[in-house]
């Protein structure tokens, strides 16, 4: 038996806001340790890692490690049905094929409840080596989305390049060139304008903006983002959800040719 | 080696 409840529900309606785009079909996979998922988007570019910990959870029950597959589309219907305050429990019989989703409002005066068929789908799992990145940005989530946002009028793809001066987003395209550079601001008075860059060593990367774009889906889930640079390597952004785990996009960066 | 295993996941960025 499977079965989680979640007192601040709306999380995992943002959560798969902020992925149904980029996935379409995906294996949630439970354990004792938490509910997490694991999949590549369609075009197999970029990769997608959530993880919520069982403790972040108000009850949390895991008799067997199971995966359940769902369609994200589907799933995110059924979530639009809960209101923003309520409670969501999910639960799942062992060998069931199907999982069922309850919503509570906060007054227990309304409770509801859908059933999603659950679907065959084969992922290999396999594990996300640990980087020692050569620099790690922390801005503002919305600071990003904004920079994504802009950027993406001018170009298709953004070199980020990270120095101890600050890290420089630029774009060009028809419409001519774009150069953002956001400075290391860790003494900004209001904690959710910081900025931080842990640098080793210089780096410069180009990633297509489509898949940044996407990713800032994430935003309404965390405060700040974190993006973890390393040559030739996937940028990891980094997504922390406040006391419940993370939700992470590695991106493949364009190799000059 | 997991190294590898992982960015062979990117296959179609490469």
């Amino acid at each position: 038996m499977f079965e989680a409840r979640l007192v601040q529900g709306n999380l995992l309606k943002k959560v798969v806001d902020a992925v149904k785009d980029l996935v379409t079909d995906a294996n949630f996979d439970c354990s004792s340790s938490g509910f997490t998922l694991q999949a590549m988007d369609n075009s197999h570019v970029s990769l997608v890692s959530l993880s919520l910990r069982s403790d972040g959870f108000e009850h949390f029950r895991c008799d067997r490690n199971m995966s359940m597959g769902m369609s994200l589309g589907n799933l995110a219907k059924i979530l639009k049905c809960a209101g923003n305050d309520d409670i969501v429990t999910m639960k799942a019989a062992d060998d069931g094929d199907t999982v069922t989703f309850m919503f509570e409002s906060p007054k227990e005066d309304r409770v509801s409840d859908f059933e999603l068929k659950l679907m065959d789908i084969d992922s290999e799992h396999l594990g996300i080596p640990d980087t020692d990145y050569a620099a790690t940005v922390t801005l503002p989530a919305a600071e990003y989305q904004r920079i994504c946002r802009d950027l993406s009028s001018i170009g298709d793809t953004v070199v980020i390049s990270a120095t101890k001066d600050g890290v420089k987003f630029s774009s060009s395209g028809d419409v001519g060139t774009a150069n953002i550079t956001v400075r290391q601001n860790t003494t900004a008075d209001k904690k959710e304008e910081q900025v931080s860059i842990d640098l080793k060593e210089p780096v410069a990367l180009t990633f297509a903006l489509r898949y940044l774009n996407s990713f800032a889906k994430a935003t309404p889930l965390a405060s700040h983002v974190s993006l973890s640079m390393a040559r030739d390597l996937p940028v990891m952004v980094d997504y922390q959800i406040s006391d419940m785990g993370h939700l992470r996009f590695y991106l493949a960066p364009k190799i000059e040719d | 080696k997991q190294a590898q295993e992982f960015l062979k996941r990117f296959y179609n960025a490469y």
